[in-house]
């Protein structure tokens, strides 16, 4: 563990955390995509297959409860509670995340470390966590008035996985044999889709105006 | 051939 991973691994759970508190208190999910809390969810079940064979560490199980426990509430939260999901937007969230699924599978069954089953679907996962914001990307362009958690939501959730570059560097300098392109190149395509957002996301920091985006 | 090392990032 370093304190990159180990900070990617709170702005994680900070970007959870936040939409949680989001719609569990105010009981909104305006401007939020449930086409990408299901393609994290989907994320999550294909990526912790290991978590009852392989211990890593208290840690790392809980973190990976937490973020199953979290990813599949909050799609239950949209799709089910009686008053959250009067404030889905299913009319401007209309990303086809179909469409992102098979190819990340088709992509995963040919660029593998190892063509086990295990292997391919967590190479899936990273291959389907680069591309699972895109709905969400595409509805904040929708919504004209992009609320603060939800902003800050988006944010934490695109600065992870910059930090876990980060850790990616340290552990390749600081680990011989340390390599894995198919997670490095994902998270960089990932961290990359961000890009027009955290410029967005800066401006209105800095220029203290409500953050929109470009339609 | 020797098991590959579990994944230790989440």
């Amino acid at each position: 563990m370093n304190i990159f991973r180990f900070a990617g691994d709170m702005t994680h759970l900070a970007s959870v955390l936040v939409l949680l508190l989001k719609i569990h208190t105010i009981k909104s999910c305006a401007g939020i995509s449930l086409k990408t809390q299901e393609l994290y969810a989907l994320v999550f079940a294909t990526r912790y297959l290991d978590l009852f064979t392989d211990y890593i560490s208290l840690y790392n199980t809980l973190m990976k409860l937490i973020f199953l426990g979290s990813s599949f509430s909050i799609v239950w939260y949209i799709r089910y509670h009686k008053i959250v999901r009067r404030s889905y937007d299913k009319d401007q969230d209309t990303f086809r995340h179909y469409f992102l699924v098979l190819p990340c599978l088709l992509l995963a069954l040919l660029i593998n470390e190892k063509f086990t089953f295990r292997e391919v679907m967590w190479t899936f996962s990273l291959y389907l966590e680069a591309v699972a914001i895109l709905p969400q990307l595409v509805l904040l362009q929708r919504t004209r008035n992009i609320d603060n958690l939800t902003g800050q939501y988006v944010f934490l959730l695109g600065a992870y996985r910059a930090l876990y570059i980060l850790n990616w560097i340290y552990r390749y300098f600081t680990e011989p044999h340390y390599v894995h392109w198919i997670t490095w190149i994902s998270g960089l395509v990932q961290t990359l889709l961000y890009a027009d957002f955290f410029y967005y996301y800066f401006q209105s920091w800095k220029n203290n105006v409500k953050l929109e985006l470009p339609a | 051939n020797p098991k590959p090392p579990p994944k230790d990032e989440l």
